[in-house]
């Protein structure tokens, strides 16, 4: 005698909850609670089962319309289809880096990511100097350019070991080593509470872990 | 002359958009 077992229907780029518990550090029951906070985000604005840019933002800071270069920076690497949109298993994945269990060195990987603004395998001088724009844009901090300057410098010249005027990966993960506070923010510890802070998942659960 | 001696990745870091923490506020 079989036994019955219902699917429901599931948003497009649902993916297997078993197969990204395997690829990730979350249990099945983790990631479907996941899933709760996927629905809730992927609804905001438009409901069609994917984050949208704007969802992202709104999420973020309350309000769908600020722009911010970071803000912009994962949300693209969270893409990684690049398709514009961020779809359940991009979601799951990438959270997976924040998740305090994941190994220093992915975390540092991804930082590494975030900085290199244009993509070129290095950060260099001036994406750090548009980043620490950036971040002032964004706080009530006033800095004059031959601070900014300063900073930048003083900061470049310590990472920079090889003195090539560019911060390539391996002295990147020096640097973090060195000041392991730059990355505290690659570390959510909420992700080890997710189930508790979704219930709900229980309710759409596939599984018992 | 307290800014002059951050580190530039160290303020960066407290940037809104790199505080994930917000996606999970209800």
């Amino acid at each position: 005698m079989g036994c019955y077992h219902s699917k429901k229907a599931k948003s497009p780029g649902y993916e297997d909850p078993s197969i990204l518990s395997a690829e990730t550090p979350f249990t099945v029951n983790e990631v479907e609670a996941l899933h709760e906070l996927f629905k809730k985000l992927s609804s905001s604005i438009i409901d069609d089962g994917f984050i949208h840019k704007e969802e992202f933002q709104l999420a973020l800071f309350r309000n769908r319309n600020k722009r911010n270069l970071f803000a912009d920076r994962v949300f693209d690497l969270f893409d990684l289809k690049r398709n514009g949109v961020i779809e359940f298993g991009e979601f799951v994945r990438s959270l997976g880096v924040f998740h305090p269990n994941t190994p220093t060195e992915d975390k540092i990987t991804f930082a590494f990511k975030l900085y290199d603004l244009r993509q070129t395998g290095y950060i260099e001088r001036e994406e750090l100097k548009d980043m620490v724009v950036a971040l002032l844009q964004e706080s009530d901090l006033v800095l004059s350019d031959e601070v900014i300057e300063i900073i930048v410098h003083k900061t470049f010249s310590e990472a920079d070991a090889k003195g090539d005027g560019r911060i390539d990966q391996e002295e990147w993960k020096e640097f973090v080593l060195k000041n392991p506070s730059l990355i505290k923010n690659m570390t959510l510890p909420y992700l080890k509470d997710i189930t508790v802070a979704f219930p709900s998942f229980v309710l759409n659960s596939e599984v018992e872990d | 002359m307290a800014p002059v001696t951050m580190n530039a990745f160290e303020l960066i870091s407290t940037s809104q958009g790199l505080n994930l923490s917000s996606l999970f506020e209800k």
